[in-house]
């Protein structure tokens, strides 16, 4: 390292706006910032190319270069868990209508029964997916409606089970009581089951994201992360910082309010996306 | 948090008769790391130092040795400051109803919050009318009526696909039934769309309501701004009701959205139920964001 600084100031201050602005988080963009200072560059060489390779190589050595796919291995069941209004239900709704399209026999069920309408909402999602519902009656344990929906996945087969759950705080230690009885009634009714439980995050979160993850992932655990409303403005920067502290990937994102509205995450897009 | 980082750096400043430019720095990038770790925005951010450094260079603040509970007083004052009085009130026009159109992203809180201000305005002695203008959301309509009927405050829906027409009828319908208020709940939608941006923009040139209220998440991050100046260069905002407070974000976009935007936090969302909805006090959310 000969310890001379290669990059304007300027151009620095640039970047690290961009990155800041992203919700990558201040240590992380620090850090990717002070790299950069003391790059080398060829001559002739464009700076500013070069610099956001090296800034898209450092994100992907932390998020990984590939997508990271649900479980393949099915009956599977997968457990929608969030903070409120994230999209969990819309998530629910999309996801039940790939796997349909995929010809695999789905059924969702309506564990929001704390919500105003969840159950309605969920009702009309289920019909655009083309899939069947268990609902309970409002106020019901959804713990136990959860285990009336395992027993109907024995009888009738279904191949894949997606529980919609109310959305909670992270900081309400009464509500992940509550989710940590549905992990438990899930492993009761279907032992050994192929399990995903996803963190529906939204992508316009900020740092508080981490928190989040972090308190879900301790009571319940997560296979993944679902990054919705990446159709705005906000680029889900967040979800960087979560897979360096917590190793959770996201898998899927959402870009819309409509049933096909539903992808898989490219690690490559994503990074693309956040310098622009 | 920022007071123990700030005690870290002060207490090698012991001893020393006369702060250097180093010193003030190591104190400034401290706040700047607390502001961005609490979602402020990064050109707020940005300008908040720069304008404490002058003062500290001037004298004015770290004037000697000052220990870290003082450079936190000063930075929750001038947060305080900036985040304006407490007015959290909705403005009554003369002639009946006010008419209040709730606005912002998707899953803010802008359905439960119509109906939290509701119960508001009935318990301060109004007579309030709510109207289901998401159109689009599955069972959104249902959900304000289901809201309504647990507060006992009248709904008005309409199954049409014109927003106008509804907003129009309903205030019809408040004034044959006596109602002083009409709250609009609206769909949630994005900044950038046109089309959607243009539906509150033709309610606003229909209906004219007195106070447009921009409601946004609390765990916003650095977008808040870029939301809430779309939202109020297209349509002009009011003030702003701040959700989901009762989780633990630290809710910097409250300081962006005030300086930037410059409209006044009128209430915050502290819960699900609709009693859960609280005045807005600048100093409890000063303390709140440097954590
Ligand atoms: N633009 C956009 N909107 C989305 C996306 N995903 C969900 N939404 C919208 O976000 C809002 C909230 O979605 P829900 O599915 O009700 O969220 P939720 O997590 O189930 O909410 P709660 O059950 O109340 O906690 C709705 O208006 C959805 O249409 C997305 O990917 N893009
Ligand atoms: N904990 C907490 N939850 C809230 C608060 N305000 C709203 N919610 C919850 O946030 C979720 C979304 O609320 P909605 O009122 O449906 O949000 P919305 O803005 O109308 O959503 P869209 O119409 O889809 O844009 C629901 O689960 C609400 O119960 C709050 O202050 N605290
Ligand atoms: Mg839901
Ligand atoms: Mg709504």
């Amino acid at each position: 390292i000969t310890g001379k600084e290669n990059v304007s100031e300027e151009l620095l201050s640039e970047l690290e706006e961009i990155l800041v602005r992203s919700d990558i988080g201040v240590h992380i963009s620090d850090r990717i910032i002070l790299d950069l200072k003391y790059t080398n560059f060829k001559p002739g060489e464009d700076r500013i190319l070069k610099i956001k390779e090296i800034i898209e190589k450092r994100i992907l050595g932390i998020i990984g270069e590939d997508n990271v796919p649900l479980s393949g291995s099915f009956p599977l069941v997968i457990l929608m868990i969030g903070v409120n209004g994230s999209g969990k239900t819309s998530t629910v709704g999309k996801l039940a209508f790939k796997y349909h399209k995929e010809n695999k026999k789905v059924l969702v069920a309506a564990c929001d029964t704390f919500r105003a309408a969840a159950v309605e909402q969920l009702e009309i999602w289920k019909t655009r997916a083309g899939v069947d519902i268990i609902k309970g009656k409002e106020g019901t344990d959804p713990a136990a409606l959860v285990y009336d929906a395992g027993k109907l996945v024995s009888e009738k087969g279904y191949q894949v089970l997606i529980i919609d759950t109310a959305g909670r705080l992270h900081n309400k230690s009464n509500l992940m009581e509550e989710l940590k009885k549905i992990k438990r009634t899930v492993g009761k009714v279907l032992p050994g089951i192929s399990l995903e439980i996803l963190l529906v995050m939204d992508a316009t979160c900020g740092q508080n994201g981490i928190q989040q993850a972090k308190l879900f992932k301790e009571a319940i655990g997560v296979t993944g992360i679902v990054l919705t409303k990446l159709d705005g403005t906000s680029k889900g920067g967040i979800a960087v910082s979560i897979k360096e502290s917590l190793g959770v990937p996201v898998k899927l994102i959402g870009l819309g309010e409509g049933v096909e509205d539903l992808e898989d995450f490219s690690p490559g897009d994503f990074v693309r996306a956040l310098l622009e | 948090n920022l007071s123990n980082r700030l005690q870290d750096v002060t207490r090698k400043l012991l001893g020393q008769n006369k702060l250097s430019e180093k010193n003030i720095e190591d104190v400034l990038r401290e706040i700047r790391v607390a502001f961005l770790e609490a979602d402020v925005d990064y050109k707020v951010t940005k300008d908040f130092v720069d304008a404490i450094k002058v003062k500290a260079l001037g004298q004015e603040v770290l004037v000697s040795v000052t220990p870290a509970q003082l450079v936190m007083k000063y930075v929750a004052d001038e947060i305080t400051h900036l985040l304006g009085d407490n007015i959290s009130r909705i403005k009554f026009s003369d002639n009946a109803p006010t008419i209040i159109m709730m606005a912002g992203l998707q899953g803010t809180g802008k359905t439960t919050t119509t109906a939290k201000l509701a119960l508001h305005l009935t318990k301060e002695g109004h007579r309030p009318l709510m109207v289901g203008l998401d159109i689009y959301r599955p069972a959104a309509q249902e959900q304000l009526k289901v809201l309504g009927a647990s507060c006992n405050i009248p709904v008005y829906l309409e199954d049409s696909k014109n927003c106008l027409n509804i907003a129009k009828n309903s205030l019809k319908y408040a004034r044959e039934n006596n109602c002083d208020c009409v709250l609009l709940d609206t769909a949630g939608r994005l900044h950038i769309d046109e089309e959607m941006m243009n539906e509150l923009k033709e309610l606003k040139s229909g209906i004219s309501p007195h106070e447009i209220l921009l409601v946004v998440d609390s765990m916003t991050g650095q977008q808040a701004v870029a939301v809430a100046k779309e939202f109020n260069s297209l349509l002009g905002i009011d003030g702003v009701i701040l959700t989901k407070l009762d989780g633990d974000a630290r809710g910097g976009a409250a300081l962006s959205l005030r300086t930037v935007v410059q409209r006044p936090i009128k209430f915050v969302g502290v819960g699900e139920k609709l009693e859960d909805l609280d005045s807005f006090y600048p100093d409890r959310m000063a303390s709140r964001i440097i954590g």
